[in-house]
C-alpha cells in the first residue's frame, strides 16, 4: 500500500544541503502495523512527511495507495490527505483558538459526509477511547502535554483513515495511557485492517509492531518482519 | 531548597474551575536528583511551573531557594529565573525566528556577564555535550523535535543555575541519546550539586533519580527515597 523507490530528501539551509534521507527503498503492506526506528535525528520525521503526502521528495518515487504522489494535482493530493490518510504529528499542529472537540471534529467538516449528529457521536466515541471525555471543552493551552498529544490522536483517527502515520504518538503518554492508546490503534488495524507507520523510540510500540525498519543517518539499515510463527 | 505548604491550584476555564493541584506539601534538599511521576493530567506540569516560578498558587506557600515567591517583586521573581533556575518545558518554548545557537545564547545575553568570546564558548560546549555541534545554525522548524529538545535543554543549562526543573527532556529521545543527557545532568548534579526537579514518563530517568514523587489526580499519592545503603 506505500513503495518507496531511490527515494532523497535534501533540505536547503540557505546555501548548506542537508540531506536528510539518502535512498531510500521501502515496501509497506497494506494492514502492517510497522514501526520505523532511529535515532534522533536519523530521518524519521521526513519519512513519514513522504508517506503522508505532507512533503515532496528530492528524488525518487513515493507510490502511497496506488498513487504515484508526484503525479498527483492538488486538489488530489488534498483529497487523499483527507480521506485515505490520517497523521498524528510529532509536534500535534493543533488549532488553538479551537477546543479539543473542535479540533477533532475539525476533518469531518472538510469532508462533509456526515450529520451533525453523526459527527459528534463519532467525535465523543474516538475521544473517550483515549481518555479525553472531561476535557472536550479545553482549548489546546488548556490541557497537558500528553492530552494535547491525545487530541492529535483522535483527529488523525475520527476519518477512519486506510492508513495512519503516527510520529512518535506515545513520546507524552506515561505506561498505562500509553499502552491504552495502542490497545485502541491495535484494534482498528486488527478489525478494521488500517494500516498504521509509526515513527517511535517507545519499547512499547515496538513490541507491538510486526514490522520493523530501522533508519540510521537517512539510510534503511536493515528491516525485520515479526514471524510468530 | 524547595518547600511547598498547602498548595493548591485551581485554572478557570470560563465559568468552570479545573482543580489541578489540590493540597501539595513537599520539601526538596539541596543537591537532590528528584523525579515527580504521574499519569498524563495528574499536575506535574503544573507543580513544576509553580517551583519554577512561572506560575503562581491559587492558595499555599512555594519557597523556592530560600525565597517566599509570592512575595517578590516582579524583578526579583525575573532575577530569580534567570539567574538561580532553568526550565525545560515539555513543549520546548523555543524562540522560532532564533537560530539553535541563538536560542541557547539568549539568557547569556540577558544576563549580560560574559563578553562575546566567553558566552560562544560556553554555548558551544553545552550544544557539543547534548550532540548539537552540526545543527547549530538550523532554526527551530529546520530541526528534528528530538533535536529541538535538545536546544531547551541546552538553554535551560548554559547559565549554570542552581535548580533546574525539567519537564520530560527525554520524551522525543530514543534510548542513546536520551542516556547521553542524562549522563550530563547526573555529571552536573555530582559535580556542581545542582538541584534536579523531573516530570518524566521515562524510566531511563526514574533508575536515577534519588526521590521520587508520585503524583495523582493532583495529590502525592506516596513518596520515596532512594536507600543505596
Ligand atoms: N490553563 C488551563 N486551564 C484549565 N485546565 C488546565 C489548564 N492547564 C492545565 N489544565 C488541566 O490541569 C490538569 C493538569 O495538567 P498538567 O499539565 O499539570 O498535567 P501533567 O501531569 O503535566 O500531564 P502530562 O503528563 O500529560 O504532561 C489537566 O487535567 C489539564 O487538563
Ligand atoms: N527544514 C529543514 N531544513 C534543514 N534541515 C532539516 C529540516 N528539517 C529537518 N532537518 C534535518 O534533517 C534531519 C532529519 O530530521 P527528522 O526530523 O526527519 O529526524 P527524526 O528522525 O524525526 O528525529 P527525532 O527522533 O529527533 O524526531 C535532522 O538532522 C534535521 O536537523
Ligand atoms: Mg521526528
Ligand atoms: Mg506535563
Amino acid at each position: 500500500i506505500v513503495e518507496l523507490k531511490g527515494v532523497h530528501k535534501v533540505y536547503k539551509l540557505g546555501k548548506v544541503e542537508v540531506p536528510a534521507l539518502k535512498g531510500i527503498d521501502l515496501t509497506i503492506s497494506s494492514g502492517e502495523f510497522a514501526v520505523i526506528a532511529g535515532p534522533s535525528g536519523s530521518g524519521k520525521t521526513t519519512l513519514l512527511n513522504l508517506i503522508g503526502c505532507v512533503d515532496v521528495a528530492t528524488r525518487g518515487a513515493v507510490n502511497v495507495d496506488g498513487h504515484d504522489t508526484a503525479t498527483l494535482s492538488e486538489s488530489k493530493l488534498t483529497r487523499l490527505r483527507l480521506d485515505r490518510l490520517g497523521f498524528i504529528f510529532q509536534s500535534f499542529n493543533l488549532v488553538g483558538v479551537l477546543d479539543a472537540f473542535d479540533n477533532v471534529e475539525f476533518p469531518l467538516l472538510l469532508q462533509g459526509n456526515l450529520t451533525k449528529a453523526e459527527r459528534r457521536a463519532r467525535v465523543e466515541a474516538i475521544m473517550d477511547s483515549v481518555g479525553l471525555r472531561d476535557t472536550m471543552r479545553h482549548r489546546p493551552n488548556e490541557l497537558s502535554g500528553g492530552q494535547r498529544q491525545r487530541v492529535a490522536i483522535a483527529r488523525a483517527l475520527v476519518t477512519r483513515p486506510r492508513i495512519v502515520m503516527a510520529d512518535e504518538p506515545t513520546a507524552n503518554l506515561d505506561s498505562t495511557t500509553g499502552h491504552q492508546i495502542i490497545d485502541v490503534m491495535k484494534r482498528l488495524n486488527h478489525d478494521e485492517g488500517t494500516t498504521f507507520i509509526f515513527s517511535t523510540h517507545d519499547p512499547k510500540v515496538m513490541a507491538q509492531a510486526d514490522r520493523s525498519i530501522e533508519l540510521i543517518d537517512g539510510r534503511i539499515s536493515q528491516t525485520s518482519v515479526r514471524d510468530d510463527g
